[in-house]
């Protein structure tokens, strides 16, 4: 899966998703990137979230619109990310989630929970292009 | 330094991202300047096939088929276009942005989603590949294993299919282990 967001001088926010979703998935089975407020979510007014990992899972609980309602509240992206995890963790044991949230300033903090999110070292990358920098790879640790 | 205009996306695509980049730059001021740039960005990893876990060719499902789900979002009128289980149009996101800008629909699936891209003049084709077809024959040759059955009878476990519901089980006993999720396994 790819989730990707843009967002431009003046706040205005799209994001996106595309995936060919898990292996070996029984027939008609629709994973999380086609549903709103799972692998993605936007609004102008507070910013975006979007998410990557296991579908069947993230689906039940609309991760990216958990990170944007957050924001709305008050939280920052880095403690909104942290309310995601630890709500799925309250009732999953065994997941994988990757999750970035962005404000509509463009300050953003990605969380990443399973080992199966990992590419490097255990870390879990994402680009970011933002004025006065390239195209970068960034890592967190899972 | 100014944070905004900024492209984020989950995995290390680049070329995705330099694409919306180059995009966000290249329409700056325009309207529909961040619709562009991540329809853009995101087409680019389909057509790549980034890790085989974008667009078509990649983790074909139990039958030997690969499908595409993609979304996208406008964070300013909150419409959505959305495509689940496409499976003969392999610019899922394109469809998607189609069922935004030419539906009052937010979620178009299956059969309906890709008679909806067909008339919207995109092409007909098979989204599988000799990749994706050798996954799926090893698959089977190993028993379909993994799989994501559960309380259903052959056992899942150790056969394939097709599978009956099982009438009695252990709730506890049953569960079934997940497929392992990695870069090139996940949605």
């Amino acid at each position: 899966t790819i989730t990707m967001a843009a967002i431009d001088e003046e706040g205005y926010i799209h994001v996106g998703t595309s995936t060919n979703g898990l292996r070996h998935t029984i027939s008609g089975r629709v994973g999380d990137a086609s549903i709103p407020g799972s692998a993605a979510y936007a609004d102008n007014e507070v910013g975006a979230a979007m998410t990557t990992g296991d579908g069947d899972i993230l689906m039940r609980f609309l991760p990216s619109l958990l990170a944007v309602e957050a924001m709305r509240a008050g939280k920052t992206p880095a403690e909104a990310v942290e309310l995601v995890i630890q709500r799925i963790r309250k009732h999953q044991t065994f997941f994988d989630v990757a999750i970035i949230a962005v404000n509509r300033l463009g300050t953003y903090a990605v969380g990443c929970y399973g080992t199966g999110m990992a590419k490097n070292n255990g870390e879990f990358g994402y680009m970011v292009s933002s004025p006065g920098q390239p195209v970068r790879t960034e890592w967190v640790p899972c | 330094a100014p944070l905004l205009p900024m492209v984020i996306n989950t995995w290390n695509f680049p070329e995705a991202n330099e694409e919306a980049w180059r995009l966000l730059n290249l329409e700056k001021g325009g309207v529909g300047q961040t619709r562009s740039a991540v329809v853009g960005g995101i087409s680019i990893c389909e057509k790549l096939q980034c890790d085989m876990a974008v667009g078509y060719g990649g983790n074909p499902d139990e039958r030997g088929d690969t499908s595409l789900d993609a979304l996208l979002m406008d964070g300013g009128t909150m419409e959505v276009g959305a495509v689940g289980d496409l499976r003969r149009i392999k610019s899922a996101i394109k469809v998607a942005q189609h069922v935004l800008e030419h539906t009052l629909h937010t979620l178009l699936v299956g059969d309906g989603a890709d008679h909806f891209g067909i008339a919207m003049r995109f092409q007909n084709e098979s989204l599988n590949s000799d990749e994706s077809m050798a996954i799926w024959q090893n698959w089977t040759a190993h028993n379909c294993q993994p799989n994501f059955w559960r309380n259903v009878y052959p056992d899942p476990r150790t056969s394939c299919g097709p599978y009956k519901p099982l009438t009695t089980w252990d709730a506890n006993a049953t569960l079934s282990e997940r497929i392992e999720i990695g870069p090139d396994n996940h949605d």
